[in-house]
């Protein structure tokens, strides 16, 4: 629920309200990844390196539904609708033209709100394991969740073998988005 | 004057990270 900015107000204030709205979003994929089975399991270090690594890749995920790849548009929680055009302001319109092909592939896949948790957290146990210790632990949980995500997927549309390959192919992607995007700026006024 | 802190959206999802686990400990 993210205030940009109304007409008025100038783009630094615009930048500020757009950064301040990553600390809630940033704070809910923390809460998602203790729910996801088994993360819990792993050191505490694991979970803080995973989360560092993957979140980025989680937000891109959840913004999608956002995103209005037909209209170009984006709705935030608030329900406050703006253009591509006029979100350039921000200096992010390298990021929100990524975002809007991203989008446009997932929401093609036509995933239902569990399917797309289980990506999430698929998601997040792909993401790079630099700074992982136990890697093991790490792929066991990712293979669990794989497993999980492809027979709920398989599951729903037998007939379809496409579907869970195609959804697999869009981790590379976020790691592209990952690598291009998350050294973005953010403004954060102190007063 | 207003002054600002800068820093990337890397840093930032770092930071709340760590901020979260070590409220949490």
């Amino acid at each position: 629920s993210c205030p940009v900015a109304p007409a008025s107000r100038s783009s630094q204030e615009v930048w500020e309200s757009f950064s301040q709205c990553f600390t809630p979003a940033v704070k809910e994929v923390v809460e998602f990844a203790k729910s996801i089975p088994g993360f819990q399991t792993l050191s505490q270090h694991d979970q803080v390196m995973l989360l560092k690594s993957g979140t980025f890749q989680v937000l891109m995920v959840r913004f999608c539904s956002l995103f209005d790849p037909k209209e170009r548009t984006v709705t935030f929680l608030n329900g406050q609708t703006y253009s591509l055009a006029s979100l350039r302001a921000l200096g992010m319109g390298s990021l929100l033209d990524a975002m809007f092909d991203f989008s446009e592939k997932l929401g093609s896949l036509g995933l239902e709100p569990d399917e797309m948790a289980l990506f999430m957290a698929v998601v997040l146990v792909s993401a790079d394991r630099s700074g992982i210790v136990e890697v093991g632990a790490v792929e066991q949980l990712q293979e669990n969740l794989i497993r999980a995500l492809r027979s709920l997927i398989t599951s729903r549309r037998p007939d379809d073998s496409t579907l869970f390959p195609k959804l697999l192919l869009r981790l590379p992607d976020l790691r592209t988005l990952n690598n291009q995007h998350s050294d973005k700026l953010l403004a954060f006024r102190i007063d | 004057p207003k002054t600002h802190r800068v820093m990337t959206l890397a840093d930032h999802i770092s930071h709340i990270i760590t901020q979260d686990f070590a409220r949490n400990q």
